[in-house]
């Protein structure tokens, strides 16, 4: 599960038998209290006097695996749309692809703020989330612990290896592993979190220097603790290459570098095999990013289905851009056509069959929703 | 926690919220996501928002919210513009 906090949001996933929403309204009397956004109006209910009026809030949830298992709230979606209901006006519930045979239940709610929702947005504002089930069991293995045990100690062998040679050439050097923290990622792509491979007192070795003698330990915590361990992972899996810091960022993605994230939960277990990949990096407007980003992840777990949620702001999306061509713009049609470009190339992920999309349109925003299964 | 220069993200690691930790049996993978926006972007924060918004919050007082959704803070990591907790039931 995984919290992100912006100065001017929060997004809060969790997965298990959570209860999210009941920490909904603390949410709100934190933001209230503690952060200073103005409270709810003039309400007889003191509990509302001091929570925070939200300019926007979006829930949402894939079908569970085992609903019985869930509490509070959650036992139902409808006791979830009726809890937020009870809370907020103006909320519209949706389940996709359609009631008959959800995959996807939304609820949005756009709370009427005094402002226009789709102007007050600055820049482009997109969130991609692939939810995938029935994972390959060979690619599901790579998340369980003593896989990635022996991925670290493979990894770590080499490094002392190479370091070995370089100290038997004469280069004597302290080896360092550099790691970068997996799992959920704040602001910046690249986030460096370095440790010492090897640890030698200087009356026994020369300042630290590894010679052709040494004896190589492996450090327990590389081990055990499951930080490093996901770091591991995710380079050998290949999730740490989904935005190579070769190609970003890039022009689009720096003027959304401080905010961007991308988080990633798996549950590898045959039994209840699943793994959901999320992001706000957007996607490249020559119309090929947003699907490479989807076939490298889908590529890396292999599932059986996926289903893959597209919310962005109409300034950004295809079906947005479609409605710039009422004016004619030369620039809005050359736009929009890369934005159709972007969606056509999403209809064909290799490998798979694109079985149902779906479009809704919220005030500045659209939600597209596509489901795949392989072929 | 490491913080290794200025300006770099700085990761706390709560290792005792790891040591039980036990996902052998059957586990309920897909997420709730809720998503709360109090303002369209950070650079337009309403008259009486502090000025990091809800970034000045402590981790102490989400902590407090976190326990009534059932999940605990296996790590964070704080910088400039977000911080991201990675958390577990």
């Amino acid at each position: 599960s995984s919290m992100f906090v912006f100065p001017h949001k929060l997004i809060l996933k969790t997965c298990g038998t959570t209860t999210l929403l009941l920490g909904l309204r603390r949410m709100l009397r934190i933001a209230a209290i503690h952060a200073g956004f103005p409270a709810q109006g003039c309400n007889s209910v003191e509990e509302v006097k001091t929570a925070a009026k939200p300019y926007r809030v979006f829930y949402s949830r894939k079908n569970f695996l085992f609903p019985e298992k869930q509490q509070g709230p959650h036992r139902s979606w409808k006791d979830e749309v009726k809890y937020l209901d009870d809370m907020f006006l103006n909320g519209s519930a949706y389940m996709t692809p359609d009631a008959e045979k959800p995959i996807t239940e939304t609820k949005v709610l756009n709370i009427p703020h005094g402002s226009v929702d789709g102007d007050g947005v600055q820049g482009p504002d997109e969130t991609l989330e692939i939810l995938m089930t029935d994972l390959e069991p060979n690619n599901a293995r790579q998340f369980y612990l003593d896989h990635a045990v022996a991925a670290a100690e493979s990894k770590y062998a080499k490094t002392a290896l190479e370091a070995r040679k370089r100290a038997e050439n004469g280069l004597g050097e302290l080896s360092r592993v550099n790691s970068s923290v997996s799992g959920t990622t704040a602001g910046s792509t690249n986030t460096d979190e370095t440790f010492d491979v090897f640890s030698h007192t200087s009356s026994d070795h020369n300042g630290g220097l590894v010679t052709p003698d040494d004896e190589i330990s492996f450090p327990e915590e590389l081990c055990t603790e499951g930080h490093a361990l996901g770091t591991v992972v995710s380079e050998g899996c290949g999730l740490s290459d989904v935005y190579p810091t070769s190609k970003y960022p890039d022009a689009r993605t720096k003027q959304a570098l401080p905010h961007i994230y991308f988080t990633v939960h798996v549950t590898p277990e045959p039994q209840c095999s699943y793994a959901s990949f999320e992001t706000n990096v957007p996607g490249c407007q020559t119309g090929r990013e947003t699907a490479d980003v989807i076939e490298h992840v889908v590529d890396i777990f292999k599932p059986g289905r996926f289903s893959v949620t597209l919310f962005e702001s109409k300034t950004n999306s295809a079906e947005g851009r479609e409605l710039t061509l009422l004016g004619n713009s030369a620039s809005a049609m050359k736009t929009a056509g890369a934005a159709r470009l972007r969606s056509s190339r999403m209809e064909n992920i290799p490998g798979y069959r694109r079985v149902d999309r779906i479009v809704h349109d919220f005030d500045g925003y659209d939600l597209v929703f596509r489901y795949y299964e392989r072929r | 926690t490491f913080s290794p220069s200025e300006g770099t993200p700085q990761l706390t690691i709560n290792r005792d919220a790891t040591i039980d930790l036990d996902s052998s049996n059957a586990f309920e993978g897909p997420e709730k996501l809720l998503e709360v926006w109090f303002a369209p972007s950070p650079k337009d924060l309403p008259i009486g928002a502090k000025e990091n918004g809800l970034k000045s919050v402590s981790a102490e007082t989400w902590t407090g919210m976190l326990d009534l959704v059932n999940c605990k803070v296996l790590s964070t990591i704080e910088s400039e513009h977000v911080d991201a907790y990675l958390l577990s039931e």
